[in-house]
């Protein structure tokens, strides 16, 4: 394999992060797959777009603490990330955690009618009107929509959520190098599987090229909630979830 | 490390 990974580790990396994947995701493929065509009424999504624009924030901060939570989980059972500082470990959960939530927001999302899941049922954009930012909400409808167009099997979003997360990208990191060894054994892993299953050579590259937008929709999000808070003190800070502010604030 | 209690505290609980 290269640099010296046999194709043994390799597959027990793979085989490790999937079982991590699958066992930390809030829907199955199968729950998914049920659900892919209840979608919002109309009176439902109507009732999101006449909330005040604070109950709104306040609901998806929710459901964003609940997805990371999940992805907490995720990757206390990679092999190698407990091994990692606690500082390292912190800081790639800290700045990695909802790029990993939006990664996985692809399950949950259909590109046939551009809905995806939201308490309970699918719907669209305009269900999120209310948010007051068009802009980052239609960002993230259109990375789901191109994330989705690469038919990604479960193994692969497994993998690249991994990637992701395990970055040496990041800043401040006090032991960079043990970092970059387990990204390169994730990366040669994810490699390994979506040359099997892509007849496209340039799936990988095309996957990868879809990070530098991952990491635009963060601070982008970071910017909402800033002038959100400016405007709504009181919420953010009596409201939204602890883990919220502590990652984001 | 104070300023991520939450996190660390969710790294520290056992897997559930």
């Amino acid at each position: 394999g290269p640099n010296n990974v046999s194709m043994g580790e390799l597959d027990r990396i793979a085989q490790n992060i999937i079982k991590s994947h699958l066992e930390t995701c809030q829907y199955t493929t199968e729950e998914l797959q049920q659900l892919a065509w209840q979608t919002h009424s109309y009176e439902e999504v109507k009732m999101y777009q006449s909330k005040p624009r604070d109950v709104l924030w306040q609901q998806c901060a929710i459901q964003i603490t609940h997805a990371i939570q999940y992805v907490v989980e995720f990757a206390k059972r990679i092999s190698g990330f407990m091994e990692l500082c606690q500082n390292d470990q912190i800081l790639l959960l800290k700045s990695g955690c909802l790029e990993v939530v939006l990664v996985r927001m692809c399950r949950a999302f259909n590109p046939l009618n551009n809905t995806v899941l939201f308490e309970g049922k699918y719907g669209g954009m305009q269900m999120f009107k209310a948010l007051g930012c068009d802009d980052l909400v239609s960002a993230v409808f259109d990375f789901a929509k191109s994330l989705c167009s690469l038919q990604l099997t479960e193994e692969e979003i497994a993998l690249f959520s991994a990637a992701v997360l395990i970055s040496t990208d990041r800043p401040w990191l006090m032991e960079p190098r043990k970092v970059q060894k387990l990204q390169e054994k994730i990366y040669f892993a994810l490699q390994h599987i979506m040359q099997k299953n892509h007849m496209d050579e340039d799936a990988l590259a095309k996957l990868i090229s879809r990070i530098p937008t991952l990491s635009a929709l963060c601070t982008l999000h970071t910017e909402e909630l800033q002038a959100f808070q400016q405007l709504h003190p009181e919420t953010v800070n009596v409201l939204f979830p602890p883990l919220y502010k502590e990652l984001f604030n | 490390k104070e300023k991520h209690k939450i996190l660390h505290q969710l790294l520290q609980n056992s897997t559930s």
